[in-house]
């Protein structure tokens, strides 16, 4: 509207000596400014809440969203996301006055659905927003299901997919009408079951290699190991199953491990930094393979488990209790997205890094 | 974020199919989900 009134009525410059004639369009320039800017992120926070309703009541109904590329998504692969992740991990590690830590974080809680009351410490000793953004809990806010034959939520969130992993080329849905393949998210693993029907205990048991695997064909297999009766075949066949789940920036952020488990190595996938949300599985292809994330892999008393922590562009940064020197979203000497991965093998001969079910294991950070 | 999870657990011995797996997820598409709840149980037989 100020700018409006300038162009309709020029009026002369006001001199140094002079003037004052334009000082009371001056005046409205930056309320019109501020309200104009106000109203625009009303809107777009009024339409995100529409869509994310639309979303929702879709669901309801059961009615599920198809992958849907848009030119926003086509605009973010322009952006440096991971710069602005940095940018963003920058300003959110700054220390924040004492008696203005309760007000953010409370405001921070207000806009994500957070519980403040499971926080282990006082809100003022937060330093900062990032601080406060991976604590820790009290005491007992996660009990841990202690059944023997069950498998844990690693995290806090929503579970998008799950399933069995079947086939040579197994495929994870993105969402419907979108896959990608297991090995381009894990990488290529001497770990992972390649057998198609599932049936891979002997993986866990013998130290056979996969080139030593690959080089024998089924039919020589075959003939060579005439069928006996083996203690082990009585035991139930294994499947491959996986499950992913999605962590809201008002989500405890901190990963446990979902079973007494050996991680035998770690590999670091240095990518983008797309953000993560359900419309941007929706629009962005291969987003879990592309973007940045640690592997965990090991074994577990079922055979294979690995953990995929996939880095967004506002919690960009993965860190691991059990490899502190691991840093994550850092500046690429290169410029090509396609580099190969920085792996890391805890141990040797098979001695990896042991940990119970439920204990912490690592951390999303913000930036 | 997002973490997945891929694992090896036990399938039904005898059949295949999806009614007979023995490793069962106990959540659904959409439920929220906490550190220590059970994602999925098996049963020895």
């Amino acid at each position: 509207t100020s700018f409006a009134k300038k162009f309709q009525t020029p009026q002369p410059r006001a001199s140094i000596n002079g003037g004052g004639g334009n000082s009371q369009g001056d005046s409205y320039l930056v309320p019109g400014a501020t309200v104009a800017t106000i109203l625009m992120l009303g809107v777009l926070h009024a339409r995100r809440l529409y869509d994310d309703k639309m979303t929702e009541e879709k669901r309801e109904k059961g009615i599920e969203l198809e992958f849907q590329p848009d030119v926003k998504a086509t605009f973010l692969r322009l952006l440096p996301l991971r710069s602005m992740s940095r940018c963003w991990g920058y300003l959110t590690n700054m220390e924040i006055p004492v008696w203005l830590r309760p007000h953010i974080y409370k405001a921070w809680a207000r806009a994500f659905h957070s519980n403040l009351e499971e926080a282990a410490l006082p809100l003022d000793e937060y330093a900062s927003l990032r601080d406060f953004f991976i604590r820790t809990l009290k005491e007992g806010s996660r009990p841990i299901d202690a059944g023997p034959q069950c498998l844990v939520s690693p995290v806090d969130g929503t579970v998008l997919r799950f399933g069995e992993l079947k086939g040579a080329g197994a495929m994870i849905e993105q969402v419907k009408g979108f896959s990608y393949s297991v090995f381009s998210l894990l990488g290529a693993s001497p770990f992972l079951p390649t057998s198609a029907d599932g049936d891979v205990q002997e993986e866990h048991s013998e130290s056979i290699t996969t080139t030593e695997k690959s080089n024998k064909s089924w039919w020589r297999v075959s003939l060579a190991s005439p069928k006996v009766w083996d203690p082990t075949s009585s035991r139930p066949k294994r499947g491959l199953f996986y499950c992913v789940v999605y962590l809201k920036p008002g989500d405890y952020h901190r990963i446990h491990s979902p079973a007494d488990w050996n991680i035998l190595l770690r590999r670091h996938f240095s990518g983008r930094l797309y953000p993560l949300n359900e419309r941007a599985t929706r629009t962005i292809r291969n987003l879990y393979i592309e973007n940045e994330r640690v592997i965990l892999e090991g074994l577990w008393q079922e055979g294979f488990m690995a953990l995929a922590a996939i880095g967004a562009t506002n919690i960009g940064s993965i860190e691991l209790f059990i490899e502190p020197e691991l840093h994550t979203n850092r500046p690429r000497k290169k410029f090509l997205h396609s580099e190969p991965p920085e792996e890391r093998v805890y141990g040797c001969e098979g001695v990896g890094r042991m940990l119970k079910k439920g204990d912490e294991l690592g951390a999303f950070n913000m930036g | 974020s997002t973490v997945v999870l891929v694992f090896q657990a036990p399938i039904s011995k005898l059949h295949e199919d999806e009614s007979s797996q023995e490793f069962r997820f106990c959540v659904r598409r959409g439920d929220r989900i906490r550190v220590g709840e059970a994602l999925g149980r098996w049963h020895s037989s």
